[in-house]
């Protein structure tokens, strides 16, 4: 049974694509089969993960509108455990053709039926924003990562996903839970990166992952070779930090 | 004449708000009448600017929908020459509704024209989508600002954000020019950062600001005590770096 994560916050850069190319990867490495699927049509982690977007042909769009069966959009990467659904600026134009259509929140809940189970863990990276294509990630998936930058903004959007979180909850998908918060980009030597800390640490008392990702050039560098951070540099935080987290998932999974 | 400015990229977490807050309070201080309107349902420009977004009874949204004129939304601020536009969540409703209504991208521009004559700037901040919010301000704007981060994944989206400035200039708002590209978060010990300026200047000669706004967290921390910059710590590098960005824009209206 596929662990299926969306990985969602409206607030922009925050770290979601970072963290769904990197999680991807270090999952990959301990031999966990993962696909890792883009929802976002700025089309980062297809990029982030080396595929070159303007050869691709088949796309999640067309997976998402019927165009094409799931399993001919699942592209091979460079790590045998990980495969990948690409993503294009087309994607802009499922969300308003979805608008009209029946079980429009469950397009992609019900296109991962059949390819599910081929994999130990599926990851959503999502756009930001609270649209269609964020909606359908948190209805198809099982938990959700919330990435959160320690920053006032970021802390100022984390209440209005909460609530959207509640209201798929309800309405959508009722075994969605809130899998973990995760800190990214933490700068130790800053202080409101620390006010931040305490203060998220102490309101979701045990919904926070005890990896923290801390700022890491290396990270922000990786993406422009097209290859996840423990490709580009094993030996980096940023590295470490990813593999980190893919341990705390596997033993969270028990 | 006012200038009406939308700032606006649809990757996530470039530095908009920051700009759009700090710009429109450098432009104040320098006796600019200035608007700052707030078209992200995230409602970050409204706390970055010291409202209360809970107690807020009329917004942006009352106002493109008509169920209040735009007179009757514009808030004072901590300084005489700044009035703001604020929003909530609320707005998320005001595109869907839209969608169906006749002329939903020229909204914005027509509920403008009563008020622009008022101000010698009108900022208008955008959300990290390229849907009808941010096409409502690139079709009431004059020029469009752009900030940029200056990392891979910012420069990847900054293809199809002039594609839809394209679009834009020949369906909806012929007049629309780019203003120019604002390099921001710029950190000096960074290869990174002077790899991607090297590459906006050589492709975008002309096009982009003599100012950079350096990284500074005088600049992140300035938001949790709802004041722009310039007020929280005028003597920061952040703080000057708005200043100048506003004495260039001033000057080039000339
Ligand atoms: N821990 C980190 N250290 C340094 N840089 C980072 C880190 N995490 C992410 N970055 C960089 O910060 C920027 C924002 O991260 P990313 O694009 O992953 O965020 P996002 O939430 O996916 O953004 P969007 O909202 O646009 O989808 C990127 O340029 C990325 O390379
Ligand atoms: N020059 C800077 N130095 C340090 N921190 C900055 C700088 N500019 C912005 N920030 C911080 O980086 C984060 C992202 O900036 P901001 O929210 O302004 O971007 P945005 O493009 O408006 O994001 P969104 O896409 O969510 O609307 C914020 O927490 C902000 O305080
Ligand atoms: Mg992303
Ligand atoms: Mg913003």
């Amino acid at each position: 049974m596929a662990q299926i994560i969306a990985i969602a916050n409206q607030k922009g850069g925050v770290g979601k694509t970072t963290t769904a190319v990197n999680l991807a990867a270090s999952l990959a490495t301990a031999e966990k089969k993962t696909l890792l699927i883009d929802m976002d049509p700025q089309g980062n982690a297809t990029s982030g993960s080396g595929l070159d977007k303007g050869a691709l042909e088949l796309t999640i769009y067309h997976a998402m509108l019927d165009e094409a069966d799931i399993s001919e959009v699942i592209c091979p990467t460079a790590l045998p455990c990980l495969h990948i659904v690409p993503a294009t600026p087309d994607l802009i134009g499922a969300e308003i053709e979805l608008i009209s259509a029946d079980d429009r929140e469950r397009h992609l809940r019900r296109i991962l039926t059949t390819v599910q189970n081929n994999y130990d863990f599926v990851l959503i990276d999502c756009p930001p924003s609270l649209g269609l294509l964020t909606i359908n990630a948190l209805t198809a998936a099982d938990t959700v990562l919330i990435p959160l930058q320690c920053e006032y903004y970021a802390m100022e959007g984390l209440g209005q996903l909460l609530n959207t979180v509640q209201l798929i909850q309800q309405d959508l998908n009722p075994r969605l839970k809130i899998h973990h918060i995760l800190l990214t980009m933490f700068d130790g030597r800053n202080n409101l990166c620390h006010q931040v800390k305490n203060e998220i640490c102490e309101h979701f008392e045990g919904q926070v992952f005890e990896t923290v990702i801390p700022r890491n050039v290396r990270l922000s560098e990786a993406p422009s070779f097209g290859m996840p951070v423990l490709l580009y540099d094993i030996g980096s935080r940023g590295s470490t930090a990813y593999l980190d987290l893919a341990r705390e998932i596997i033993q969270a999974e028990g």
